[in-house]
């Protein structure tokens, strides 16, 4: 492993305690979207199908059982907790899932390395992991008031993805045969998702002002 | 490869 794809995991841990830690410390999840978290937890549920089939290593079966821990807690909390699911913006965060389902599972039945169940899903999470965020910076453009701790979680996500590329460049240049187009594009669409959040969040750290996306 | 390189990854 390398060090940016070390980086990258630690940044995207480092997302999801952000995050656990508003919802569970300030018991609110204002500005955060259900719809994505939800759209999360249905990417690690597909992807780590593996999870007892394949021993890769220690670090990669925790980090996938603290995903997918995760990401189903978080989904828990807005949903049912009886105080921080009253912060939930649902009125605002009104994106619809099969928008971005249905066309990643078509495009997964179409599009993947080798037409079995498992393959399938494992592409259909890459797909969908590269549009989640949508929801997430759609009520981010709506929500006047983007907090903090809500700032730094989009930021920490789409620095994860960052640097998954620089890892997927450095791989490149070392490992031999490694040629991943579906990964490589997907991940790059995802990336590029975050451009615009990028440039606004630069800009209010460099000025120095709250993070506001325009409308 | 017996699994695809990728698959290491999270």
């Amino acid at each position: 492993m390398n060090i940016f794809r070390f980086a990258g995991d630690m940044t995207h841990l480092a997302s999801v305690l952000v995050l656990l830690l508003k919802i569970h410390t300030i018991k609110s999840c204002a500005g955060i979207s259900l719809k994505t978290q939800e759209l999360y937890a249905l990417v690690f549920a597909t992807r780590y199908l593996d999870l007892f089939t394949d021993y890769i290593s220690l670090y990669n079966t925790l980090m996938k059982l603290i995903f997918l821990g995760s990401s189903f807690s978080i989904v828990w909390y807005i949903r049912y907790h009886k105080i921080v699911r009253r912060s939930y913006d649902k009125d605002q965060d009104t994106f619809r899932h099969y928008f971005l389902v249905l066309p990643c599972l078509l495009l997964a039945l179409l599009i993947n390395e080798k037409f079995t169940f498992r393959e399938v899903m494992w592409t259909f999470s890459l797909y969908l992991e590269a549009v989640a965020i949508l929801p997430q910076l759609v009520l981010l453009q709506r929500t006047r008031n983007i907090d903090n701790l809500t700032g730094q979680y989009v930021f920490l996500l789409g620095a994860y993805r960052a640097l998954y590329i620089l890892n997927w460049i450095y791989r490149y240049f070392t490992e031999p045969h490694y040629v991943h187009w579906i990964t490589w594009i997907s991940g790059l669409v995802q990336t590029l998702l975050y451009a615009d959040f990028f440039y606004y969040y630069f800009q209010s750290w460099k000025n120095n002002v709250k993070l506001e996306l325009p409308a | 490869y017996e699994t695809s390189p990728i698959k290491d990854e999270l």
